[in-house]
């Protein structure tokens, strides 16, 4: 099963966690007291790496707009840069004693520190990137609040110019998104709600421009049009809603996997 | 940028995957 849920973090930290669970296993068997080799140079492209790391993620803080990512992202940099400190440690230690216990457990601290620290670093980094396509998702359910304002063809044609392009900005987002969770059920919900609000749409507008039409002959029937109208507009607000709880979803439930 | 982000991340657990790697080589013989 697998436990980072989107591909590109799957793709990224599962290779990671096996050597490191594997690291793990075998210093906790064997404590054997071999010689390590020396590790300068895999450490030093490590530290490298984590520096351009660190940068492109300050970069990201320093230009981002959102709030939380700026409150979450600094710690997880840390996490990381700390983690490479200690394999540097480490690594020193081993170039004075290549049996050294402490430098062997700093090994393990580090490269375990970098997991989870890249893992929250792209977790956070992910949430963010979420909350762009659920914004673009909550213009959408604004411009839906206001159909039943909408009384003229003039109005009518002013709304689809706006929800238009932002209709079509949230189905191409939702599409890609879902392309890259790794849950199975998640994509599931998402494809079916995407495909209800495409269906959905045109039967909406056909709605208004009836009700339009029908208050513009003198309003028999103006009820149940914008009965109707509201009802669509609702089913495609409820979509929408779903759209956005399972975007925020990143945990997995092992029966709905199965 | 959100590529760019990803692409050091990719790095970071290539260069760490590898170190460890070179750990394991030397205790697993």
């Amino acid at each position: 099963m697998p436990v980072f849920h989107t591909k590109t973090i799957e793709s990224i930290l599962e290779p990671v966690a096996q050597q490191v669970s594997r690291l793990v296993i075998l210093h906790e068997e064997a404590e054997d007291g071999n010689a390590m080799p020396d590790l300068g140079r895999p450490v030093q492209a490590v530290s490298t790496a984590v520096t351009n790391l660190v940068k492109v993620g300050k970069e990201t803080i320093n230009s981002s707009d959102d709030a939380l990512l700026k409150q979450d992202m600094p710690s997880a940099l840390q996490r990381v840069e700390g983690a490479s400190r200690l394999l540097e440690e480490a690594s020193g230690l081993l170039k004075q004693d290549p049996y050294s216990g402490p430098a062997r457990k700093k090994l393990i601290e580090g490269s375990r520190g970098i997991l989870q620290g890249t893992s929250s670093l792209l977790l956070c980094f992910d949430e963010s990137e979420v909350r762009k396509i659920i914004r673009e998702c909550k213009r959408v359910l604004d411009y839906l609040a206001v159909t039943e304002v909408i009384e003229t063809m003039e109005d009518l044609v002013h709304f689809l110019k706006n929800l238009s392009p932002c209709l079509s900005k949230v189905s191409r987002e939702i599409s890609a998104r879902e392309k890259e969770l790794t849950h199975q059920v998640h994509r599931e919900i998402l494809v079916r709600c995407l495909e209800q609000i495409k269906t959905l749409a045109p039967i909406l507008i056909c709605s208004m421009k009836i009700f339009i039409h029908i208050i513009s002959q003198g309003g028999k029937g103006a009820d149940e049009a914008a009965e109707n109208r509201n009802y669509l507009s609702g089913r495609m607000s409820d979509e929408l809603n779903e759209i956005i709880r399972v975007l925020q979803l990143t945990t997995y439930d092992e029966e709905e996997w199965d | 940028d959100t590529g760019e982000m990803v692409r050091q991340a990719r790095i970071v657990g290539q260069a760490t995957a590898q170190l460890i790697q070179n750990i394991k080589g030397e205790a697993e013989k």
